[in-house]
């Protein structure tokens, strides 16, 4: 049974506050379960699949389409809170049944996405305590995973800097090399150029005794 | 000129390096820049 | 105020889920208010800055650590379930009052934590609505910091797979590098090679013309 609860104010009275769960089992397009709660009261109905197609061939939308704007309204509530219209009205002084309905605001108009009766719970208790329950084992769920972001966070920071320190060394290793060779390479090439020089003066004293035997003289 | 052509032929290898005179990083690097563009 | 909701179970009564709420100014050891509701009805009393002395007093404890005792026990709740006992027990029908103790269990002995008596609210309906807004609030800053986490940690695995990139780039454009410039090398150096040979060619036929001229013959 996948759930949620959420806070909703009625348009009619926007000062109290309710507490709206949503229960549905794997796909909310196979019908949901609606339990609204003020804190001391609570009610509840059941929307069933056939109820969904029914709405969603009245407003002659597409049942997925209706589906995912049901999923949007009541689940992730996405959007600013004045996209949807929330409503409550008692029947009678008993406040045996309620009405319930969800409309979406559009620019000029609003059309209605759930509208359905409730009825009251003998033990409004057990519907809080399940809200409560359901709140506390999101934040503790929420909490691990949090916990582990953070770790797996941490773990690739430090992942982070080590590569660039890695980066780093690379980047220093090559210059060196770079200037490494270089280092050598000018100390075999100037050997070479003395050889040739010494090579340039024999050559040119061989290629003129005469006149180096004068100029040693 | 061909002279200049002569002497630079004698003083300098194809790829621009003096046959005699020492080099050093900078010369060197320069060399082997040319060297690219040569290629 | 600070707060934490959290969910217990009596010790005389462990079917029962009781929702234990911690309410306090900065510092827990400035005193803070237990709120406890089992969903219909709420109870709720205050432990004073001076009882929080009085009780670590008594149990000769440094206060800071008695604070700390406290801090695990109703807020943090670290540690094995079994660690901590809580009860409560109330004096008469009416449930008017109600006897709150919490225990902490050592090995073969158990201490006193908390133990102070609950006035039974009027309307417990605001306390179970605070609670359960206070749940909500905590989900939803939750779901925040986990999505902003997510966010973090996306755009850490990027820039690791980045800073991967340029490692593996780095050390082949160094394994390149020294490639490259060994071949230039040997380009200038076999160009001296070959000067050395053309020289040493000169000369001898230089320092030798006769056998040359014998050897042209």
């Amino acid at each position: 049974m996948e759930r949620k609860v959420s806070r909703i104010y009625p348009a009619s009275d926007s000062d109290t506050v309710y507490f709206l769960q949503i229960a549905w089992e794997k796909e909310l397009g196979t019908g949901f379960v609606v339990t609204l709660s003020d804190g001391r009261l609570a009610w509840t109905g059941k929307v069933p699949e056939a109820e969904i197609s029914r709405e969603a061939a009245d407003m002659e939308m597409e049942r997925e389409k209706y589906v995912e704007e049901l999923r949007k309204a009541l689940i992730l509530q996405t959007g600013p809170a004045d996209k949807y219209n929330f409503d409550i009205s008692k029947e009678e002084e008993s406040g045996e049944f309620c009405h319930f309905s969800y409309e979406k605001n559009l620019k000029d108009v609003s059309f209605r996405l759930v509208s359905l009766k409730l009825q009251k719970l003998a033990s409004p208790a057990e519907a809080i305590k399940e809200m409560v329950s359901y709140c506390l084992d999101c934040i503790a769920e929420l909490h691990t995973k949090k916990e582990h972001l953070q770790k797996e966070n941490e773990r690739l920071l430090s992942d982070s800097d080590d590569m660039q320190r890695r980066l780093e060394s690379c980047v220093e290793t090559k210059e060196q090399l770079e200037e490494e060779l270089y280092k050598r390479f000018i100390l075999v090439l100037n050997e070479k150029k003395a050889k040739i020089r010494s090579l340039q003066k024999l050559l040119g004293e061989a290629q003129n005794p005469a006149e180096n035997t004068t100029h040693t003289r | 000129s061909p002279d200049t052509k002569q002497h630079f032929a004698c003083e300098y290898d194809r790829y621009g390096d003096s046959y005699t005179v020492d080099t050093d990083m900078t010369q060197l690097k320069e060399v082997f820049s040319r060297i690219n563009d040569i290629k």
